[in-house]
């Protein structure tokens, strides 16, 4: 009804209102890191910030219509993703930089001290400076991060039932309402039309970027556990287990 | 009940 007369301008304004605050991990660092106390800080943080996550897919409009089966499989496919989005957005004007939060920044360097982080905390790097070349924009980067979301389980379930299949169709056209939105808002940065595609392509491309940087990390995350570096509980766990546990 | 479920279902603050 009503939302099918949302344009990209609204849409957009919604999401950027969604947009969670910034999240302080209010810990004494002690430095130099161990290996446990970084991955402590850093699964800590990913807790606080995954409770803010649901929160703020509640308020992206249409996704609460969605069937509670699918809003739990979205977040359980594409939360590191989203993590990883967000901390690169954070990190965008800080070359060399992983800005975990206001409170909690890393150099590149500092990964040595957590066996098999350094390559991811390049990966993530490498994405992060692809994002400052091409100069990504807030409204670029919100409809992003909502593409992540709608995006991450399309491929992977198949609809049976009336109420599936009815989920399904919302999900499709809410995802026309995402990619809309980021056609406007590069729409509206002055580019020619050839220009504006292209910039949709590279934008787009990364996704599949940040997609291989969160898999990685799931993989480093659960080897962490397994041998007791760091103790996942709560949240997080639930959401890790959602991506292991399954075979 | 999950914590994931629980967060989905409770109505916003």
């Amino acid at each position: 009804h009503h939302r099918a007369a949302m344009g990209p301008e609204e849409f957009i304004s919604r999401i950027m209102e969604a947009e969670p605050p910034d999240i302080y991990l209010m810990e004494d660092l002690k430095k130099p890191f161990t290996e446990t106390s970084m991955m402590m800080s850093l699964t800590n943080l990913a807790d606080k910030e995954l409770v803010l996550m649901i929160s703020w897919a509640k308020k992206i409009p249409g996704f609460l219509e969605l069937s509670l089966s699918d809003q739990i499989h979205l977040l359980k496919c594409c939360w590191l993703e989203i993590l990883m989005l967000g901390l690169i957005w954070r990190s965008v004007d800080h070359p060399g930089k992983l800005i975990f939060s206001p409170d909690f920044k890393l150099n590149r360097e500092e990964g040595q001290c957590v066996e098999g982080i350094m390559e991811i905390f390049d990966m993530l790097l490498a994405a992060t400076s692809r994002f400052r070349e091409l100069k990504l924009r807030r409204e670029e980067y919100v409809c992003l991060k909502a593409m992540i979301l709608l995006n991450s389980n399309l491929c992977s379930s198949s609809p049976q039932t009336s109420e599936e299949l009815e989920s399904r169709s919302k999900l499709l056209r809410l995802l026309d309402s995402v990619i809309d939105s980021l056609v406007w808002a590069i729409s509206k940065l002055g580019l020619t039309t050839q220009q504006q595609t292209l910039r949709l392509g590279h934008l787009t491309m990364l996704l599949s970027h940040i997609r291989h940087v969160s898999n990685k990390g799931m993989d480093h995350l659960c080897t962490m556990k397994r041998k007791n570096v760091v103790l996942v509980y709560d949240l997080l766990l639930e959401m890790l287990d959602a991506n292991t546990s399954s075979g | 009940h999950t914590k994931l479920l629980q967060l989905l279902t409770t109505k916003p603050e």
